[in-house]
């Protein structure tokens, strides 16, 4: 039986960005290419996902988007400068 | 753990901190008492020592909402509750709160002040956020009871990486620190294992790991994480599909849900399910999805109930060598999967076929938990 994937809003998705840029430093791919490969989003959401033992996938899955809706502490998840 | 930066720690052991505002959601002094006992979290285990000061501190403690003096605006009820800097001069080792936030001393109606706090302050002496989901600094918010709470193992490695340990000796000997189950860990024994919408939970201590039906990577969690009010380090458990129930058993106690939601009426005695007061607390529970049958064990006995008519089964209780022959000890979790009891023994788990009850494979403790 092919179960269609829930579909994410474009709020799961700005929520999504607006968490990985807050904790998690993503910062989006600026200019006119954008590198092959993985996006830096999804990139970032497998370094999300690793941090929090979840299931590595890249793409915003429900238990990630669940995790982002957890109440947490506003320090970011990996070091950043500031 | 993790933290902040090599030398991103106080030179110094002996702190002070003010108080800039209050909460409006606790009295003053509740606040103050949730704020020494934050601070206290950490100085139990290192040489560090507080006090409270009206002049210039090294940390100060504000309430403050969306906009409030940083460059890190709050969001509202939820979502951020508070955050701190790192140790340092000016606005180094503050901690902040969202005033946007309901605080409590100590009721989960809120966010307990303490425990938001302690963590906090692990930011603000030199720690970052932790990857055990069991950590204080783990960055997610987890209630736990603030009159019981011992500084986890993994927190106490990091705080005294940078500090050392309390010259003074442990100020509390007796108690043990909660550490995180490893699943690879092949002398686990594990509590209590269930399905629940077709995924797997396997429950040690205040953790379990929940492994998704499409996956095969198990998710390592607290209990209170996944059904709040759920006791810990608990006995049994099993679903009952057609109800949509998971049931959790501790001593003489059953506590239910429907998916995450507790039901209300619960906790009950086990007695519901026909136990006689003998049975201080079980081992172990599986459902038979197709006989609609409990089957409990109980030291060296099993009992079978039958939920549709609410009685025990004549002929239980019975040993339960008399039908699982193979077992040789007592059983200490209990599931049915696809057909197939999975019944585990101490380190091992035997693999039966519910309808035959003939023994399949003798698999390792953790099959289930991809090693």
């Amino acid at each position: 039986l092919c179960v269609p994937l829930p579909q994410r809003t474009n709020l799961d998705e700005q929520f999504a960005e607006k968490y990985l840029r807050t904790f998690f430093n993503f910062k989006e791919e600026n200019g006119s290419v954008v590198r092959r490969g993985i996006s830096p989003l999804s990139q970032k959401l497998r370094e999300m996902q690793e941090f929090f033992g979840l299931e590595i996938t890249g793409r915003l899955d429900s238990d990630t988007l669940k995790m982002m809706s957890k109440p947490r502490c506003g320090v970011p998840d990996i070091k950043t400068s500031a | 753990y993790s933290i902040s930066g090599n030398d991103l720690k106080w030179k110094k052991n002996h702190l002070t901190y003010r108080i800039e505002n209050y909460s409006p959601d606790m009295s003053v002094a509740e606040i103050e008492q949730s704020i020494d006992k934050a601070l206290q979290v950490w100085a139990k285990v290192t040489p560090l020592r507080f006090s409270k000061v009206s002049s210039d501190p090294d940390i100060k403690v504000l309430f403050g909402g969306q906009y409030h003096g940083d460059s890190y605006p709050f969001d509202g009820p939820d979502g951020t509750l508070a955050h701190a800097f790192a140790p340092g001069p000016g606005i180094g080792g503050d901690a902040h709160f969202d005033e946007d936030e309901l605080f409590t001393f100590r009721s989960q109606k809120g966010y307990v002040l303490f425990l938001v706090a302690a963590h906090e302050f692990g930011h603000s002496l030199g720690l970052s956020h932790s990857q055990d989901p069991g950590a204080l600094m783990f960055p997610v918010y987890t209630f736990h009871d603030p009159d019981t709470f011992v500084l986890p193992q993994d927190d106490v490695s990091g705080i005294q990486s940078l500090y050392g340990p309390n010259p003074e000796g442990p100020v509390d000997p007796g108690v043990t620190r909660p550490t995180t189950p490893d699943a690879c860990d092949s002398d686990l024994v594990l509590d209590a294992v269930t399905t629940l919408r077709g995924e797997m939970y396997f429950f040690k201590g205040r953790f379990l790991w929940r492994r998704p039906s499409q996956s095969d990577l198990p998710q390592q969690s607290l209990i209170a994480n996944f059904w709040r009010g759920a006791p810990v380090n608990i006995d049994a458990a099993f679903e009952n599909p057609e109800s949509d129930r998971v049931f959790l058993f501790k001593d003489r106690q059953v506590w239910a849900f429907r998916g995450y939601d507790p039901v209300s009426g619960y906790p009950k005695s086990i007695s519901t399910f026909g136990l006689p007061m003998t049975v201080r607390k079980i081992d172990a529970a599986l459902y038979d999805e197709q006989s609609g049958k409990i089957l409990f064990f109980a030291g060296n006995m099993q009992y079978r109930y039958d939920e549709a008519k609410k009685t025990m089964d004549e002929g239980f209780p019975k040993r339960i060598d008399l039908t699982f022959p193979d077992i040789p000890g007592k059983v200490t979790a209990a599931f049915e999967y696809r057909g197939f009891a999975y019944i585990y023994s101490g380190r091992v788990m035997f693999e039966y076929s519910m309808g035959s009850k003939r023994l399949f494979r003798l698999l390792d403790n953790n099959y289930f938990l991809t090693c």
